[in-house]
């Protein structure tokens, strides 16, 4: 028996860079 | 693993990944548009999406890696992160964006345009900050 792979599925957000004001150089 | 295809690279920007939105609906990385951004973060309640502007890109000390300025959001606070040449950032109105398109073609089968200065980014704030 071959067991299914699951696939991962990954959060909208992920793909998002947060870019914070306390980063400010 | 430093053997990877990706390494360095988010495994989430290959190309056929598969992304769940706020709402629960699936959809593969290369067919994300910008109302699924601006609607996930209306649903979350958590999250707001930010306007970043590139304002420079300049190279970086590190191999493959660039330093791109962005003006963020209504307060235009300027904010520099340093990323690798193929990361891909999501331009609004356009898609995926890189700073070297053809290398994050190769290294993700994602495709590109070329980020430049003047592009306007989708970028993410929590809402509890102020």
């Amino acid at each position: 028996n071959v067991e299914p792979r699951s696939v991962p599925v990954f959060a909208w957000h992920s793909l998002v860079p947060f870019l914070e004001t306390s980063q400010t150089k | 693993s430093p053997s990877s295809p990706t390494a360095g690279l988010p495994p989430f920007f290959m190309k056929g990944s598969i992304i769940q939105l706020a709402d629960g609906e699936l959809k593969r990385v290369e067919d994300l548009r910008t109302e699924d951004f601006v609607q996930s973060a209306e649903v979350s309640g958590e999250l707001k999406i930010d306007s970043s502007t590139v304002e420079r890109i300049e190279g970086s000390g590190t191999p493959n890696a660039v330093i791109i300025q962005f003006s963020v959001g209504e307060n235009k606070a300027q904010v520099c992160v340093e990323v690798l040449v193929e990361y891909p950032f999501f331009v609004f109105g356009q898609g995926w964006s890189s700073c070297c398109p053809d290398r994050t073609t190769q290294l993700l089968a994602l495709s590109c345009a070329k980020l430049s200065v003047g592009d306007v980014c989708i970028s993410l704030t929590l809402k509890s900050l102020k």
